[in-house]
């Protein structure tokens, strides 16, 4: 129905916007109804605006800027309609060591409420991970998975 | 509801029975380039129903079947099983058949041939069934909590009309 | 003939006048997030005529003119120079103009207004007199040698035919 | 002349293959052309078999061994007709550890012919350049360019 849409959109929106400004230290962001008047056909568009830029274009936001942006929407739509697990594959391979470090704060917090399956190569994102499996291929062309790390032991002969 | 495991035989690069327990918070994936961790990703998507052949990265159905090595030959089945344990023990109710009990088991079977199967605790059912089973079980879970590797970006990309369907997910 | 430097005004995000020399070898180029380094590049293509605005990741070609920020207005033109040293001094004829002499400068500039000026040492041209200057003094160059942030996979994902035209440039 | 292009095509596909042999540590790969009557019109399709795999459709390579084929091909293109100078934007962000070292190996060994600029977050990557810019933005939404490390001198105050 369109109230439990406008009720959605509304409140992802605020929440997309707080947790941007946290990931950025600032800036602004947001999704806009292209028909404010057709709640149920709607398109939806996006603007983002990191701190100190002019507000552009989504298209000329760098690599990084760009998957930290859509990484808030996705926690600001967790926030309002908690999802029990998520998937991440390689999310922080743009990312530069500070956004790495802003990236895994976040979902250490979801984390209370969400499952996270996050597949890296990034040594710090390992770092957070209560559980780490490795993935090998002992024998060509297959895959063997091999748990490394336990929630509780430190990293002794674990990793 | 929560996430306990991901069982898989014949999934991609998994040809042999596999078998992952997840703990709550964070669960990591690493290892080397081609070794399976997208493929494993992939399985949960397939599971859910969640993932078309061109989502999947093959070009037909089938391409999700362990297509053998040079010293194995190809599987003729594949299959994937979600185990999710239930933390209220409120039986539900689905077209007069109650699933009860701790365990709530989604699983899904393709054959060569084409023929798939979806079950829920060993019972056939049908992909909607088991979005109905989830829903009342409380996953709450939708599409886009998969993120795909290279996909980040997607949201700023799609047409402003296909936006609109992740808020309608999650509404 | 060698790449020397790349100077450019008013390009995105370089509202200044920058100037980078290139040595021999590998010239490495970092920093943070957004901090422009995706857009040095850009420059560089943008002056030999091989991006696109889809490609500049822009929607209008006066996407590259520096747009302004909280405190500076945005500019009216943006200039961008290649400078090239030539290790052989063959002098090149153009169209009964000559260029001799060591060094080779190709310089792209916009204006608002749309209007669009290339030069090579300082005399006018249009961009196709660009590319027979570089292929006449050795330069060999082909957009393929351009690679976009997170487009290396562009060949696998081209049609076939797309894919000739690469062969076709290196030919 | 469809004479050039044969000839350009198989010099091209030799190269590919001997380079993707050496990235992978054996396995195959190469081009095909479509319709081999048709010189001039004729389709590319490409190939690729990592060391102990099928034979596979190129869609299902991973992100990483996708990353690493395409740039055998670039560089196989390069032993042919070889580029003044070539701009790589964080091709090596997928990569694992392992294969950032035959990337780097593979550009140092190019660059005797070829300059290159190359864009990365990965540290090894930025220790095998021979100058190192780092760009800034110490005013909000400004860019400016500082020289980091020049040929011959050390990691010293530099880096
Ligand atoms: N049906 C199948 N049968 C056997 N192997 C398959 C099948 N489908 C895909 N593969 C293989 O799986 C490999 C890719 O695995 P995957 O994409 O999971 O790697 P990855 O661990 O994510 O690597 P990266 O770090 O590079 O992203 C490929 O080499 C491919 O050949
Ligand atoms: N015409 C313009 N005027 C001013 N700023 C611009 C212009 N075009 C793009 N920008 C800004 O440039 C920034 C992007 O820079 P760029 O893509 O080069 O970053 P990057 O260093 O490559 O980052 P990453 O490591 O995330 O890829 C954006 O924040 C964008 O707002
Ligand atoms: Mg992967
Ligand atoms: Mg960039």
């Amino acid at each position: 129905s369109s109230e439990k849409f406008r009720e959605a959109f509304e409140a992802i929106n605020l929440h997309f916007n707080e947790i941007f400004q946290k990931l950025f230290g600032g800036g602004e962001c947001g999704m806009r109804l292209l028909d404010e008047e057709d709640l149920l056909e709607s398109g939806v568009d996006i603007y983002a605006q990191p701190p100190g830029k002019k507000l552009q274009n989504v298209r000329l936001l760098s690599g990084g800027e760009e998957a930290l942006t859509v990484f808030a929407l996705l926690m600001g739509i967790f926030t309002y309609r908690p999802s029990r697990f998520c998937v991440l594959d390689e999310v922080d391979a743009p990312l530069d060591d500070a956004n790495v470090t802003r990236f895994t704060n976040l979902i250490q917090q979801m984390s209370e409420q969400t499952q996270f399956i996050v597949i890296t190569h990034n040594k710090h994102t390992m770092k957070t991970a209560n559980t780490l499996y490795g993935i090998t291929m002992e024998e060509a062309g297959v895959s063997q998975v091999v748990s490394v790390k336990f929630p509780g032991q430190e990293n002794g002969d674990g990793s | 509801l929560r996430l306990d495991r991901l069982e898989m035989t014949g999934f991609k690069s998994f040809a042999d029975k596999t078998s992952v327990r997840f703990e709550e918070g964070i669960s990591g994936i690493v290892g080397p380039n081609g070794c399976g961790k997208s493929n494993l990703a992939d399985a949960i998507a397939w599971v859910l129903g969640s993932g078309t052949a061109l989502s999947l990265r093959g070009e037909k159905m089938d391409d999700v079947i362990f297509s053998g090595t040079r010293t194995r030959r190809p599987s003729g089945v594949v299959e994937a099983t979600l185990a999710f344990s239930r933390t209220d023990n409120e039986p539900i109710v689905l077209k007069e058949t109650e699933f009860s009990g701790e365990v709530l088991e989604i699983s899904r079977k393709l054959y060569r041939s084409g023929e798939s199967v979806y079950t829920v605790n060993q019972r056939r059912c049908r992909l909607k069934d088991i979005h109905s089973v989830l829903e009342e079980a409380g996953l709450g879970f939708a599409s886009y909590a998969l993120i795909a590797q290279g996909k980040i970006g997607w949201f700023l990309r799609a047409k402003p009309v296909e936006r609109r369907s992740v808020i309608e997910e999650a509404a």
